[in-house]
Parts: C-alpha cells; sequence; structure tokens
C-alpha cells in the first residue's frame, strides 16, 4: 500500500501504475487520475491532477517525466513530488498555498514503451518503441518529435539514430497525445516542466536557435530563483539559461512547443548528476536529488503566483 | 543477473577533445563503432572542450582505448564495468525478490 512504497528506489512501470491508482483511491480529496491516451504499444497514458477541488478555471502546471526511457531519476522524481505535495498540504504553507490555487498535472511516465523496454531489455534505450516500415530501427525520440521546427539542426532524419525525429511531427502517439492535452487548456496551463538527465542544468528556450524569448527577464528570474533554492538543499550547483546556449542546439523539442503554444513559463531540469554515474544514478541519491528539486519546482510554481 | 549480464565488460569512456582536430579524429573513431552515446546524444552535437561520455561494448574497448592513445585524446574511463553498476543501482532488490 502507499504506507510501505518505498520513493527512495527505482519501480518498474506496472509498480509506478498502481501506485497512481492507489494514490488516486486514497486521496480524493486532492488527487484526480486520468489517461490523456494511449502508447504506440496500446498503453495507458496516464496523468495526475494535484489540487485542491475549487474554481474549475484554476491556473495549472504540467510536469512530465520518463520522455526518455534511460532516465529512470526523472519518474522517480515525478513520484516524490506526489508524495511530498499531497503529504505536506496543511503541513507546509507554501504547498497548501501552492495546492489551493494551482493544479498541478503530473505524468510520471511520458514513454511508457521505452521505459518498460528499459526495464526489461535494454537498459539505455531511449527512444519511443515504434516500428518503422523503412529500416530495422525502432523508436523515436519524443524530444525531437514537436511540431515546432521539426527535425531542423540538432535532430536526425535517419531512424536508427537517438535523436531521430520521426517520420512526420507528432508521428509518436505519446507526443500527440501530450500536445492535444496542453493544447486544449493552455490557457490555464502558466508552466511546462520536463524531467530529463543527467547533466545539472535548468533550461528553457529557445533551443532551436540562439534568440532571445520575448519574456526573457520573468523566465531568467524564474530559473535564478530555482536553481538558488536548489542549491540551498545540498549545495548543489545547477547551470541555467537558453538550452541553445547551455546545452546544444536541438529542434522539435517540447519546450519550444509548449512555449510557442503559449505556455509563458517552459522548462526542462536535467537532473543529477554530471557524469560521475551518469543514467545509473544509485538509490541512494535520489532522496537528495528529489530533495533539491522539490525545492527548484516549488520556486517556479510559486512564482507563477505573483506578478512579474 | 540483469538483462542477462549483457553489459559485463562494457565501459563508459569520457572523452574531452581539446581541438577541432581531436573532434574530427573523434568522430571518425566513433564512426567506426557502435557505440552508445550518453552526452551529447549524437555525434554531430560534439564540439572541443565538450565532453562526450560514450558507453562502448566490451569487445570494442581495447581498440577505443588504443585509437584514443595513438590521436593524443584526453580521456578517462568513468564506469569501468557497466553490468556491475547496473546491478549496484537496483541489484539488491532483485537479489531480495530472488530470495
Amino acid at each position: 500500500s502507499e504506507a510501505q512504497y518505498d520513493y527512495e528506489v527505482y519501480h518498474s512501470l506496472e509498480e509506478i501504475q498502481s501506485w497512481m491508482f492507489e494514490m488516486n483511491q486514497t486521496h480524493p480529496d486532492l488527487v484526480d487520475m486520468f489517461s490523456v491516451g494511449k502508447s504506440y504499444e496500446g498503453r495507458p497514458l496516464y496523468v495526475l491532477q494535484l489540487g485542491k477541488r475549487s474554481r474549475p478555471q484554476k491556473k495549472a502546471v504540467w510536469i512530465d517525466c520518463g520522455v526518455h526511457a534511460r532516465e529512470w531519476i526523472g519518474p522517480a522524481f515525478c513520484q516524490w513530488f506526489v508524495k511530498e505535495a499531497i503529504s505536506s498540504y496543511q503541513y507546509d504553507s507554501v504547498m497548501t498555498r501552492l495546492l489551493d490555487q494551482l493544479n498541478f498535472y503530473v505524468m510520471p511516465v511520458f514513454n511508457v514503451d521505452g521505459y518498460r523496454f528499459s526495464w526489461t531489455t535494454d537498459r539505455f534505450w531511449r527512444k519511443t518503441r515504434s516500428k518503422n516500415h523503412k529500416f530495422h530501427c525502432r523508436g523515436v525520440d519524443a524530444n525531437r518529435n514537436w511540431k515546432v521546427k521539426w527535425c531542423d539542426e540538432g535532430a536526425s532524419s535517419h531512424p536508427c539514430d537517438d535523436t531521430y525525429c520521426g517520420p512526420y511531427p507528432e508521428s509518436e502517439p505519446e507526443v500527440k497525445a501530450v500536445a492535444k492535452f496542453l493544447r486544449k487548456h493552455k490557457k490555464r496551463i502558466k508552466a511546462y516542466i520536463s524531467i530529463h538527465a543527467y547533466a545539472q542544468m535548468l533550461l528553457y528556450p529557445y533551443s532551436y536557435k540562439y534568440a532571445t524569448i520575448p519574456n526573457f527577464s520573468c523566465v531568467e528570474s524564474a530559473a535564478q530563483n530555482a536553481v538558488t533554492a536548489l542549491y540551498s538543499a545540498y549545495g548543489v550547483r545547477y547551470r541555467f539559461g537558453p538550452a541553445s546556449t547551455t546545452l546544444y542546439v536541438s529542434s522539435g523539442s517540447s519546450i519550444d512547443w509548449a512555449y510557442r503554444n503559449g505556455i509563458p513559463y517552459a522548462f526542462a531540469f536535467e537532473l543529477r548528476d554530471t557524469g560521475y554515474f551518469g543514467f545509473l544514478l544509485p538509490e541512494s541519491l535520489i532522496n537528495p536529488t528529489c530533495t533539491e528539486t522539490m525545492r527548484a519546482v516549488k520556486a517556479i510554481a510559486s512564482g507563477l503566483l505573483k506578478k512579474c | 543477473y540483469l538483462y542477462n549480464n549483457r553489459y559485463a565488460g562494457d565501459q563508459v569512456f569520457r572523452i574531452t577533445p581539446g581541438n577541432d582536430e581531436d573532434v574530427r579524429a573523434l568522430k571518425k573513431i566513433l564512426g567506426h563503432m557502435k557505440v552508445d552515446l550518453w552526452q551529447p546524444n549524437s555525434a554531430s552535437l560534439i564540439h572541443q572542450n565538450a565532453t562526450v561520455d560514450v558507453h562502448v561494448n566490451r569487445n570494442d574497448t581495447q581498440g577505443l582505448h588504443s585509437r584514443l592513445k595513438q590521436e593524443r585524446i584526453d580521456y578517462r574511463v568513468f564506469i569501468s564495468n557497466l553490468q556491475k553498476e547496473i546491478e549496484k543501482q537496483t541489484g539488491y532488490r532483485s537479489s531480495r525478490k530472488r530470495r
């Protein structure tokens, strides 16, 4: 049951999905669960909505994890976020205010097929598991498949490459389903957050070009506040800035698409570490990594309640 | 063993090309091997003074060691046996399950 669920180990897809049902059943006042669609292999794409039930037009924050299958710390953080939000509601004034005034849409595993494959077959699988009718290689990079400057610099048009952009934009059912949900709710969704690993960075648009976003000063100060809050936990430093200059240029990314579709604050976290363990971050580091990231996400969400 | 022990002996190299010539040589070396790039996500994104983390199959590790030495490209091995790290990451639970 929920009491025994261990948030300091990595969980398989099946364990995460049954945990979601459990959270939905045991916290009806704060949690709602729904599916935004089906994956390529037909698995449901579950999302948890967190927040006090009040007026229907509350502002909202979207958080997705597990876009790239091998980045296991992502789904671990999404579970951690839900646990912390629910357990600290009415005990922590910041979280109480956030859940009273905002809804959080949390998608613990975006790339369900790929994540399951990384547990059963190839630990370092990255992409989705869609089939290509011309090549034996499978999968599309779900962070190169969005309809924004699709398949341009920083993406590959070769199906066997890890950054393959897909046969066409939103070809992946997972991307199409989330894009449809975000489009439908874009008037209420004020922040889009996507959790990746590893590099210890907080990135914001643009990824596909070296240009400055119109609301740069607001986004930049939100990012500055977030990495400062993160640092306050254990002194871990995260770099922050536009993805194109801080990491590298890439096209078809979710943060560029979210931003271009009207979500004013779009961030991608690249969680620990910087390459000692890489994708094999030990379970002993789940707690500190999630604790510090929790502070950063709360800082971003709190910023939405103020005027910039 | 997890994953049928398929990663036994695989290694992860951390390579730092110091200049454009190193970048060209490294892309050429990696272009002739089947490697799993961890950082950056594709060879086209390799640039000077930015670290390259690459997972190399056990059969190719010796070849990569000698090619990098030959080209005098700065590198080190940051995971010397990938299977062991994988077992460490979640291994204790699966052994507990087996028990």
